[in-house]
């Protein structure tokens, strides 16, 4: 049974690129089959990867080529589906469906003859668009890296909002799986009040944190996964018991 | 002669909304009036502030209301006009004009009408839309806060294209007034090596960078500037410098 999670945060920069590369990466790494499709337009997947594709997630959303053909492979057990800057003339050509309900549906009815995966993940990235809905709709489980800032409360506010409107779309269910506390940095007293405020406030969806650590940053800027770039590090460390989490809490 | 500034990446997470709250409070502060508009739709600039209001630039976007009633003081000489989730809304409706040409010039004619401020800041966030196109071609400069990680580059170039599009508009030349390192913390050499390759590129355009300080981060939280919040803290100074270098750049 594919379980396919979107990440998603509206806002911007709290780690959810380097938390689907790097936990797609892990989960692969353990044997398991892993889809990431890159549902922002800035295409971060493929650069934090090191790959490029003429095909985009925009030609699926377009109608223009099936998924298989968008599908690339990126390292043992892992492909992924690349997006780029087509994902906004995508965007206006759905509200242009001039239905809603119909335009947010796009992505899952293309994808339904994707097989073989144990995980497919949705990188959202962070905007509030159809092409979000769209992987709303699509998936069943959610997780939303969060960054150890007060606003982060707010943040997670806004996505379970959304998550509220999806879930009152009759036979839809979306899991909020968990949420990810990144970059954090324990000797800071502000970490250490928002980790423990989300901890009370979403207990048993907390994941284990992913501590601030510059080898992540250099991974993604080497186009590696952290286990090829500094496999011995903290960020390596916490992304692998991520990856024991996530198989935990199916 | 009021300067129009927009302010964009589209990374997230860059410090571009820390960047419009502190740069615009500091000009208030050195006796300037100014506007800041909110076109991003997760509202940072409002919660950043402490401002709420009823009216939102989605009404302008739509038409429902003239700027002059969605304008809100927040601090003496500072205005705002805030956003919220209804921007979604309005993004659906300029796509459905059917005309992107048009579409992209409705918030320049809506705000033709208002006067009297030394500076407009608007804060794009991080989305490629109609509604970030509507801000580059309302005004006329451009301000790109970075992070700094050699994705960076990429980010920067992802605006620059987006500039040279707008500047093949008849009639319309936007300017890119500067580019703001921010989170700086120089003990990192991936900082250092990223500030010089921004150096050596955009030689000129660079601001002096505004350094990694918990404190904006705290102030933001306790929706403050960092002048109300620490006025002797590293982020102060180095806001009140990107205010001079500002003011001296015309
Ligand atoms: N735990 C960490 N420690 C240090 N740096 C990190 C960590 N996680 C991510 N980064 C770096 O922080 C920056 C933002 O991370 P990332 O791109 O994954 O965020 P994002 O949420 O996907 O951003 P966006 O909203 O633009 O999609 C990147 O340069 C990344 O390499
Ligand atoms: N120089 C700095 N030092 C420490 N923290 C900072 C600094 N600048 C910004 N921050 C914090 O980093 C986070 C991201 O900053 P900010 O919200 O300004 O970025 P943004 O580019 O507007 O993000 P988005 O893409 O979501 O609009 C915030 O929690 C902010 O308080
Ligand atoms: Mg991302
Ligand atoms: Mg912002």
């Amino acid at each position: 049974m594919t379980r396919i999670i979107s990440v998603l945060n509206y806002k911007g920069g709290t780690g959810k690129t380097t938390t689907v590369v790097n936990l797609a990466a892990g989960l692969a790494l353990r044997g398991h089959p892993v889809l990431c499709v890159d549902l922002d337009v800035q295409g971060s997947l493929g650069t934090s990867l090191g790959i490029n594709h003429v095909r985009s997630v925009a030609d699926v959303l377009l109608g223009y080529a099936p998924p298989q053909s968008c599908i690339v492979p990126a390292r043992e057990r892992l492909d992924v589906i690349l997006s780029d800057q087509r994902l906004l003339r995508a965007e206006g050509e759905l509200w242009r469906m001039g239905d809603e309900r119909a335009a947010r549906r796009v992505l899952a009815y293309s994808m339904r003859q994707v097989q073989g995966y144990d995980f497919i993940f949705l990188d959202c990235g962070h905007s509030m668009s159809l092409v979000t809905q769209n992987a709303l709709l699509y998936a069943g489980e959610l997780l939303v890296p969060v960054s150890m800032n007060y606003l982060a409360m707010i943040g997670i506010r806004q996505v379970l909002d959304t998550l509220k409107d999806i879930g009152r779309i009759p036979g839809h269910r979306l899991r909020l799986t968990g949420i990810v506390p990144t970059m954090y940095y324990g000797r800071l007293r502000k970490d250490r009040e928002v980790l423990s405020l989300l901890q009370h406030y979403f207990s048993g969806q907390v994941t284990p944190p992913i501590r601030r650590n510059v080898r992540l940053a250099e991974a993604a800027g080497q186009q590696q996964t952290i286990y090829e770039y500094a496999p011995a590090s903290h960020g390596a460390m916490d992304y692998a018991a991520l990856v024991e989490w996530i198989a935990d809490h199916a």
